[in-house]
């Protein structure tokens, strides 16, 4: 564990006399190692460690008895600070049918979280309706509607034929006949660099006005994590993020590179594969997760 | 990086971070950076446009040890089975193989035994009717391993070249998911010795250090032959594969570029190495 090599590193700086500066940039390089064997992006990193540099070098380390768990004890903290932050729930103080679509790279998630969302948001008496708009993927609108059917959660019978921005304008109409307050729209997965389908998304926005739009990102995610988060943002200005694939043994730098170069909260983590597994983000027990 | 006449410390961090950011990984990096500074402390390395060719080469000499693509034995049916965590391509990577296989005359069968996930089954049929093969299939819910007796039945009945088993996604940590899988490949065997010809590891390009732990435990419970690096259409480089490729030595067959189903080519060691950096 981090505290473990920082004690180590401690231990034989300690047999020289008192601490200083010099000595500290050896437990600085463990911090680093960590974060970046733990997926955190490698410019996310430098900037981090610029942060914390400034209180690892201050009196409550140097003058401490156990420096290793107070380096730790501010690495937690800077993190949990980054990662943390206000608007964790869903905005849904609308006027109904209130939009929330659901975005993000090829098999991060997206259609499960939206039967998770949905199947949260009934269970606390909301009406939720769910739109399948990925017209690309081979059976993924029967993906949606047999989740929707599990859950007694109505599903819009969008036809694969029509292009995703008339099935959301249908969808939407199709919800508030409904009388549905909440609408969760299925996206396709795409990449972030791929323009055309970017400006699908940014069409279907400009229709429907989304309160939420949600960068659904699989935790497992590498470096590449802040090149996707980027473009997203860029182009969608996200409201929020949803982590998935946490109940794995990813680290999860992901997190707080995504959070770092976008500056939105991470709202909500999959835990697993089954409608249930939709939890909080706990910025605290992320930041533990990350530092091993 | 190109361009630079002189090695200096900054020019060594220039390549840290192509190679960090590329997802190849701390320790592999650090191994990598080890040797080129050695070289150039014993004056064997002066300049940085050779330096950045001999880090290229030294990634190169250990993927081309892995390049080995995937060849069909005499085995008659040819038994692939496609495993990896959720998500990765698996189902999209079997109707692009499928494809190649028909186009070389052979005849396909796919079995659905991912009877858990919604809608699994039809995705898998979708692709089976898009190449034209048949797909063997059950309820959803049923045994995995039941589907893939019948699967293996039917491609002896029917003499076909190559059967292709659809797994559902699993996470490498879930012991009781792991446990599936691991029955699945022991009724493989009983029903046909000598198969499965092929376990096919699909891992994600975009996935950063989880996919060695991912490689070692899928290794690990039931052995992996093969592996495809999928999604490498976006902006990840894939390079965990250099750490993979070094420790587990299990060969590269192909890449996934793309969501189409000619998306996917042969491993190239020189074409990767390139792109990487
Ligand atoms: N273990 C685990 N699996 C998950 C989680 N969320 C989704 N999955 C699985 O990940 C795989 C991909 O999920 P999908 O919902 O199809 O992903 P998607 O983003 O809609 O995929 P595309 O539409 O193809 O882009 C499926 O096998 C899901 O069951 C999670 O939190 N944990
Ligand atoms: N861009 C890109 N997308 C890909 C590639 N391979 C697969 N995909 C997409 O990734 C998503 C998931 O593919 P699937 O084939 O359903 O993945 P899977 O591993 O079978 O998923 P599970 O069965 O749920 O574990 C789909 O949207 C595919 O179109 C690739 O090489 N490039
Ligand atoms: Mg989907
Ligand atoms: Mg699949």
């Amino acid at each position: 564990s981090l505290t473990n090599k920082l004690s180590s590193v401690f231990k034989k700086l300690r047999g020289h006399g008192k601490l200083s500066e010099q000595n500290i940039n050896e437990a600085m390089k463990e911090v680093r190692l960590a974060l970046l064997e733990a997926d955190v992006n490698f410019k996310v990193v430098k900037d981090f460690m610029e942060r914390i540099r400034s209180r690892a070098i201050g009196k409550e380390v140097l003058e401490s008895l156990t420096p290793a768990q107070q380096v730790v004890k501010i690495v937690h903290e800077e993190l949990i600070s980054l990662m943390g932050g206000a608007s964790n729930g869903l905005n849904l103080s609308y006027k109904p049918p209130i939009p929330i679509m659901l975005v993000g790279l090829q098999g991060s998630g997206k259609t499960t979280t939206v039967a998770k969302l949905g199947r949260f948001l009934k269970g606390k008496g909301r009406r939720p309706h769910l739109i399948p708009a990925d017209v690309r993927r081979p059976a993924a609108i029967e993906q949606l509607q047999k989740l929707g059917e599990q859950m007694g959660i109505p599903v819009f019978n969008s036809n694969p034929q029509e292009k995703p921005l008339m099935i959301c304008q249908k969808g939407l109409r199709w919800a508030e006949a409904e009388n549905g307050d909440v609408l969760l729209i299925d996206t396709a997965g795409r990449l972030h660099i791929d323009e055309a389908l970017m400006e699908e998304l940014k069409e279907i926005q400009r229709a429907l006005l989304p309160r939420e739009v949600l960068l659904v990102a699989d935790a497992m995610t590498g470096q590449d994590a802040v090149n996707v988060a980027q473009k997203f943002n860029e182009a969608l200005d996200i409201h929020g993020v949803i982590l998935t694939k946490l109940d794995g043994d990813a680290r999860g730098g992901a997190a707080l590179s995504i959070k770092a170069v976008t500056g939105k909260p991470i709202k909500f983590i999959g835990v697993g594969e089954k409608l249930d597994a939709l939890e909080v983000f706990h910025p605290d027990r992320m930041a533990s997760r990350i530092l091993g | 990086v190109a361009g630079r006449k002189k090695i200096d410390a900054d020019l060594l961090a220039e390549l840290e971070e192509a190679l960090i950011t590329s997802d190849i990984g701390v320790k592999t990096t650090q191994d990598l950076l080890r040797d080129v500074s050695l070289k150039v402390q014993r004056k064997e390395l002066e300049d940085a446009d050779l330096l950045k060719k001999n880090l290229q080469e030294q990634m190169y000499l250990i993927l081309s040890q892995q390049e080995k693509p995937l060849s069909l034995s005499a085995a008659r049916p040819f038994v692939i089975m496609v495993i990896g965590v959720n998500g990765t391509g698996k189902t999209t990577t079997i109707g692009k193989m499928a494809q190649i296989f028909k186009a070389q005359g052979k005849s396909v069968l796919l079995v659905a035994a991912d009877t858990f996930r919604a809608a699994a089954i039809e995705q898998l049929e979708i692709w089976g009717q898009r190449v034209g093969c048949d797909v063997i299939k059950q309820k959803s819910g049923a045994d995995p391993s039941a589907v893939v007796f019948d699967g293996l039945h039917a491609a002896k009945s029917r003499g076909i070249d190559v059967i292709i088993v659809d797994t559902a996604g699993r996470l490498h940590t879930k012991v009781n998911l792991m446990e599936e899988l691991k029955k699945v490949r022991r009724i493989v065997e009983r029903e046909m010795p000598g198969a499965p010809h092929e376990v096919l590891l699909v891992l994600d390009a975009t996935t950063g250090q989880n996919s060695i732990s991912q490689a070692k435990m899928f290794h690990q419970a039931v052995g992996v032959t093969g592996i495809v690096l999928t999604k490498l259409d976006g902006t990840a480089k894939g390079g965990i594969i250099i750490a993979i490729s070094n420790e587990l030595k299990i060969p590269l067959r192909y890449i996934g570029i793309g969501e189409k189903v000619d998306d996917l080519r042969e491993f190239s060691a020189r074409d990767f190495v390139e792109a990487l950096f």
